[in-house]
């Protein structure tokens, strides 16, 4: 799961059973709180209802594997919706795709006109929460803001075994060989408080590493080459401070995803991740736009990515999401969906791309606008079976889906 | 080899969860995702907003609201404009 927080917004993507609705409350309580954004839905903090007015509020999920296994209001769609309407009173709800197969549920609150840019506080019995009144919030949508999702079913299995404990640690294991003969490091600085490290890293790691087999030849997960010494230890050695964030580094170089956003053309991204055991991986990234003539150091923003991987061949799923807006002296969005698709070999996955109606966007001319649609068309190796365009008031969306021709 | 600038992101591993965390029974596949806007851009927070909007917020009490979606903080990966929180489950 990950969790990004900006100025003006909060992202919070869950996995598994989690019960991601339950906590909307109180995040809309701690916006009013701790960061001071205006209530509309009481007359004071001191009320115990009190929260702070969204802008915009978006929750979105593919259909679950397992709902019977889902807690809370997360059982099915429609409790989904109830909860969010308890709480809102304007979200519109909505689903894409087919419904007798892979399809994607959305919703989302669009702003409200008020005449006085205020409601009465306290005056709803239920005291719901009103969103985006414009009246109250002044200035425009973010430049280029899009945001690209890929959700990817029925992995290859054979390839799935990358993100499992076993498989990465031996190759972490052939990594730590192969880097003490370059005499490379992984990182310099690290600074240990008591129960936290803080580790700037500032070398590369080599993204050449050897593949290995452990599933036959047998190698366990928590011993390296040295029998005696967990691994973890072991890539302490080296800079990095638990074994799921060192083979979750292993793991994102050697499956390519290091390489979705490269140092090259985004020379300040990071990656943060993680490997779970037995299985299981995840990832966030800042992606600092690329500096440019008339981009100077002030004006430059800050973008995210996100994996998370589940590689049990019983519910494969991986889902890569991002709002690095495509081009720009960058990646196309294109690139960047095939070059993901091709890390998890899926037999299906869907893309989702919502966009902001910007002054900017707006100003592309029909053919680009084309020419960018018909290359997401074609993703080598698939057949792409639905396309499906919902336009909003301030957003258009996209929906395709693809399946391994 | 690259040289980082000044801002280039930094990570935080909050080690008390992230050195023993035990996911088995973790996984179902589809994740739900949820985004709330309180402004339009970062530029325009509301009048009375505190610096720095939902920066602003002590990392501590996000916790109290993750506890309520059943995750814990792995890591963190901060920068100027957006803060990274890798979570458990």
């Amino acid at each position: 799961s990950s969790m990004f927080v900006f100025p003006h917004k909060l992202i919070l993507k869950t996995c598994g059973t989690t019960t991601l609705l339950l906590g909307l409350r109180r995040l809309l309580r701690i916006a009013a709180a701790e960061a001071g954004f205006p209530i509309h839905n009481a007359a004071s903090l001191d009320d115990i209802h009190a929260a702070a007015t969204p802008y915009r509020v978006f929750y979105s999920r593919k259909n679950f594997l397992f709902p019977h296994k889902q807690q809370g209001p997360h059982r099915s769609w429609k409790q989904e919706v109830k909860y969010l309407d308890d709480i809102f009173d304007n979200g519109s709800a909505y689903m894409v795709g087919k419904m007798n197969g892979d399809h994607w549920y959305l919703y989302l609150t669009s702003p409200q006109e008020s005449a006085d840019g205020m409601t009465s506080p306290g005056s709803a019995s239920t005291f719901k929460i009103p969103c985006g009144m414009t009246s109250a919030f002044n200035g425009a949508l973010e430049a280029n803001d899009e945001t690209l999702e890929v959700l990817m079913t029925d992995l290859d299995p054979e390839n799935a075994k990358k993100f499992y404990l076993e498989h990465a640690s031996a190759v972490a294991c052939a990594r730590l060989d192969s880097s003490v003969v370059k005499g490379k490091t992984l990182a310099e600085d690290v600074n240990m408080t008591d129960s936290v490290a803080t580790v700037k890293t500032t070398s590369t790691v080599d993204s050449a590493a050897e593949e290995v087999d452990v599933f036959s030849n047998g190698s366990g997960s928590e011993l390296c080459d040295d029998f005696n010494t967990p691994l973890s230890s072991q890539l302490d050695d080296e800079g990095l401070t638990t074994e799921g964030h060192a083979l979750g580094s292993v793991v994102s170089d050697v499956c390519g995803l290091s390489d979705v956003y490269p140092t090259s053309k985004y020379p300040d991204a990071r990656i943060d991740s993680y490997l779970f055991s037995p299985c299981g991986f995840s990832a966030n990234g800042i992606v600092p736009a690329p500096q440019t003539e008339d981009n100077d150091d002030a004006a430059r923003k800050n973008h995210y990515f996100t994996v998370h991987v589940t590689p049990e061949p019983v519910c494969s799923f991986a889902s890569f999401e991002t709002n690095v807006p495509g081009g720009q002296n960058g990646r196309e969005t294109s690139e960047i969906i095939a070059h993901v698709v091709d890390i998890f070999k899926p037999g299906r996955f869907s893309v989702t791309l919502f966009e902001a109606k910007t002054p900017q966007a707006l100003t592309d001319s029909p053919q680009v606008s084309a020419g960018r649609s018909k290359t997401m068309e074609a993703i080598k190796g698939y057949k792409r079976i639905d396309r499906i365009v919902h336009d909003f008031e301030d957003y258009e969306l996209v929906f395709r889906f693809f399946e391994r021709e | 080899t690259f040289s980082p600038s000044e801002g280039t992101p930094h990570l935080t591993i909050n080690h008390d969860v992230a050195a023993d965390l035990d996911s088995t029974n973790a996984f179902e596949g589809p994740e739900k995702l949820l985004e709330v806007w309180f402004a339009p851009n970062p530029n325009a927070l509301p009048e009375g907003t505190k610096p720095g909007g939902l920066k602003a917020v002590k990392q501590d009490t996000w916790v109290g609201m993750l506890d309520m979606v059943n995750c814990k903080i792995l890591s963190v990966l901060d920068s100027e404009h957006v803060d990274a929180y890798l979570l458990s489950e």
